[in-house]
């Protein structure tokens, strides 16, 4: 999966990947103070490309709010809401609303959900679906922050770790491998980091094509810039 | 430029208007003094009802002229440039009120550069007033800063007022203003020490608006009309007209999405309209979310005890639910013709329905073709349609041509701390109906192209601008009427026009107004088949394309069916660029608002990053 982090007020971006085996599941957002927890487990494609590749995806979704009692599974399948013993389905294939005292879901058929946890987070669900016969890929989940300002200053996490900004600063520009994406060092958490200019893409408006988003590229992983390494992240089960 | 080593020696913002005609010219020179060359950057923020009508370069004594080209064709060559790894696209979508044009070169070391940008536009008057907006923000002192605006209106000035938003009380004594009856002249010059924010620093305290407003003397009950070089122009507001009694029917979307500020700022809203309501209006209160239920079910008179009633009501008003445009629009038309067809209104009254929505419909019916003419069919001309589409996830385009199609229109609401002003604001535009069934009337035979000239209503505080051309230039004939409805008889006035005699009427002016009139009447009629376009039948949308772009060509106006290209200078690392200037649609100005201001990139497609904090994680 690619993440992004868009920083307005430096007017730039940065972006990493994190490769691991399909099936693994990382932990995005936990914030122990607001009772939040989000989860994610990749997939892989269904067989690997002749190019030798091996792409993973966020297939699954785990959302806990612990305060409100809201437990929420999103796969490329469907989408499943439990709140204080109730449990609900609802399906890609239909657009739908659900409506709660401190929960809103809208489904955009076969696009995106968007959540909004009552005074704490509001995020999007992007459902990419790929052709059935494709021969290597299959369906795949994105996940879209709209609104964290009311976690706490602790919140955590691969994307969580960032919600409350990060300071860096990019020098020394050049050439790097390929001529349009200029190679730099980044001083970020102490740390100096070789990061390479490059673009990924934001499905938010357009889920087919979607936009381009220039960023500074963290390689490795994202080693240096997140907490740790990735495999802190990794946890057991989705909830 | 944030770089110091290029300076910006002077921004000069000059605009010229004749008869609410504006023609502005933005003109910044710099020079870069270091030893390399430097990218120096111009942007300027336009109204977004302005056309560009021009835009040049100059650079190292050679000046490199934008040209206006069919869209499509401009395209291919905008295309071929992004294939080839370039940057296209200069105009970007900037706030509320304007739209951003940004072109950036390179300057060798010891040069100067010039950049000339030219736009125009038809001042619309809300509410009483016309406005002149210019945003400055040069970044830097600027050892020549000017703003100067002349103001030539026939009828005479009536007041006028010129203020900036970063005008401090030290610099409010440089704003000029010298109005005499026909003509004002503004200026705004601060030297490079008065621009200073503080004694010996170089920020500069000039970023804000620049704001003039105005309003002509009404005398005539005809209005004014001004024949000019073989083209009139007739803009009717007589004075003094009581207002005609309204049938509203308030449309309140109270679906899931609603909730939050919205819901609130709708209510805070509602209170205040219901408050402004004439006693002798009538209205009604639909809400609905896939449910629709109404506070009574016809209209109900504006008396205080109702309005303290509905008051209680609006209160109550919870979101919850889908979302059933279709279902509510047909409820309000219901109420209303049951209304008319028991004649408890006036006779004379104006009907209306004003729906307030924020999103897309996804109960009942949702094709919004299908609610198009769903509402055209059962309002079938005998109402008007306003929409005010709240947020930036609304459908605009929908609301928009759906209003138009039913003589009204659309205004969009912008989600902020101020959205309960913005809701009043527009109820206050249309709140005072003053005429219904305006239809002005002018020679057949000396007249043709002539522009929209019936009108369903005329509001308090707007104005009704006809414009045409004239095929004979004999004008012993040349009578115009208007015919309307008023509140209590029918509102007939005649008269005779008569050219008028510029060089006569500011003798010390250079003949400059040669073809304001012209250049009017095409702009208003290009803006009037651009509506065509979108509401039109099948063969009305082909015709009034077909005319739009032939006129926007001719007239050289970057209109949405044209694009100014622009190329700029070879240097050492780069190929030849072909830039482009669009007008941007709604629906692109809708995207871009929900991306935020523009950022110039360092490297590759230009993105417009959001204005909050975005955090994600996808596939590619």
């Amino acid at each position: 999966p690619h993440f992004m982090i868009e920083l307005p007020e430096q007017e730039d971006a940065l972006c990493f990947n994190i490769d691991d085996r399909p099936g693994t599941i990382f932990n995005l957002v936990r914030d122990q103070l607001a009772g939040i927890l989000v989860n994610g487990q990749t997939i892989g494609d269904k067989k690997v490309a002749p190019d030798g590749k091996v792409n993973t995806y966020f297939g699954r979704f785990g959302i806990v709010h612990q305060g409100l009692g809201v437990r929420l599974e999103v796969t490329t399948h469907d989408i499943t809401v439990s709140q204080d013993g109730k449990q609900a389905k609802l399906l890609w294939s239909d657009t739908a609303s659900l409506k709660g005292a401190n929960l809103d879901l809208q489904v955009t058929k076969d696009r995106s959900l968007t959540v909004t946890l009552r005074d704490s987070v509001r995020f999007v669900v992007i459902l990419h679906k790929v052709w059935k016969q494709h021969p290597y890929h299959q369906d795949y989940l994105g996940f879209y922050t709209l609104d964290s300002h009311l976690l706490s200053p602790s919140v955590h996490g691969l994307l969580g770790q960032f919600y409350h900004g990060v300071q860096f600063e990019v020098r020394d520009m050049r050439p790097g491998e390929d001529p349009e994406k200029p190679d730099a060092t980044m001083l970020v958490k102490g740390q100096e980091l070789t990061v390479t200019r490059g673009w990924q893409r934001d499905f938010r408006w357009d889920v087919k094509n979607g936009e381009n988003v220039p960023c500074w590229f963290i390689h490795s992983n994202g080693n240096g810039l997140i907490d740790g390494n990735h495999t802190d992240y990794i946890m057991s089960g989705l909830f | 430029t944030d770089n110091m080593e290029v300076e910006v020696y002077s921004v000069k913002v000059a605009c010229k208007v004749a008869s609410r005609f504006a023609h502005t010219v933005i003109t910044s020179s710099a020079l870069n003094k270091a030893n390399s060359s430097q990218e120096v950057f111009f942007e300027v923020d336009l109204p977004k009802t302005a056309f560009i009508t021009n835009f040049s370069m100059e650079i190292q004594g050679q000046t490199y002229t934008g040209e206006v080209k069919e869209k499509e064709k401009a395209k291919k060559q905008y295309e071929k440039a992004v294939s080839t790894g370039q940057t296209a696209g200069l105009v970007k979508a900037s706030g509320r009120k304007m739209e951003k044009f940004s072109v950036s070169v390179n300057i060798a070391a010891n040069s100067n550069v010039t950049f000339i940008l030219t736009y125009e536009e038809l001042l619309q008057r809300k509410l009483g007033q016309y406005e002149i907006m210019t945003r400055v923000k040069p970044k830097q002192l600027v050892q020549h800063f000017e703003i100067v605006a002349d103001i030539y209106e026939p009828q005479g000035i009536a007041f006028l007022d010129a203020y900036g938003t970063f005008i401090s009380n030290e610099l409010l004594p440089l704003v000029e203003k010298t109005v005499t009856d026909k003509k004002a002249h503004i200026s705004f010059c601060p030297t490079m020490d008065q621009q200073r924010k503080c004694p010996g620093c170089d920020g500069t305290l000039i970023d804000g608006d620049f704001l003039i407003k105005y309003d002509v003397n009404r005398a005539e009950a005809l209005g004014d009309i001004q024949i000019v070089n073989g083209y009139f122009v007739h803009f009717f507001a007589p004075p003094d007209l009581p207002r005609v009694p309204k049938n509203v029917v308030f449309v309140i979307d109270r679906s899931g999405s609603m909730s939050g500020n919205k819901m609130h700022q709708t209510r805070e809203a509602m209170l205040t309209i219901l408050n402004d309501l004439h006693e002798d209006d009538y209205f009604g209160i639909v809400t609905f979310d896939h449910v629709i239920s109404t506070w009574k079910e016809s209209l109900t008179k504006a008396t205080t005890e109702n309005v303290s009633e509905a008051k209680g009501f609006v209160q109550t008003i919870q979101d919850n639910g889908y979302t059933d445009i279709n279902g509510a629009l047909m409820k309000a038309v219901d109420i209303m013709m049951k209304d008319k067809q028991a004649k408890k209104s006036t006779e004379r009254s104006v009907s209306m329905i004003i729906l307030l929505t924020d999103g897309m419909p996804n109960s009942g019916v949702s094709s919004t073709p299908q609610i198009q003419k769903n509402v055209r069919d059962a309002m079938g001309g005998n109402m008007s349609l306003f929409c005010l589409g709240f947020g930036n996830d609304v459908d605009y385009s929908f609301l928009d041509v759906m209003s138009r199609q039913n003589q009204g229109l659309a205004r969009r609401i912008y989600e902020g701390s101020d959205a309960t002003v913005q809701l009043q604001g527009f109820y206050k535009e249309v709140a005072s109906p003053l005429l219904s069934e305006v239809d002005l009337h002018y020679p057949d035979n000396l007249v043709n192209s002539l522009t929209t000239s019936h009108y369903k209503q005329l509001f308090n505080g707007s104005e009704i601008v006809v414009a045409g051309r004239l095929t004979d230039n004999s004008l012993d004939n040349f009578l115009v009427e208007v015919f309307a409805k008023g509140p209590e008889e029918d509102f007939i006035v005649k008269g005779q026009a008569s050219a008028q005699e510029w060089d006569i009427l500011y003798p010390e002016q250079e003949y400059i107004f040669g073809d304001f009139t012209e250049r009017l009447w095409a702009y208003l009629t290009i803006q009037q088949l651009l509506s065509m376009k979108e509401t039109g039948t099948a063969e009305e949308k082909g015709n009034a394309t077909a005319q739009a772009l032939e006129m926007s060509l001719q007239y050289s106006f970057v209109t949405p069916l044209t694009s100014m290209v622009v190329t700029k200078p070879e240097t050492d690392e780069e190929q030849e660029e072909p830039l482009i200037a669009d007008k941007l649609t709604e629906d692109e100005r809708q995207k871009a608002q929900r991306l935020g201001p523009v950022v110039p990139q360092m490297v590759g497609n230009s993105y417009m990053m959001p204005s909050s904090p975005t955090y994600f994680v996808d596939g590619d």
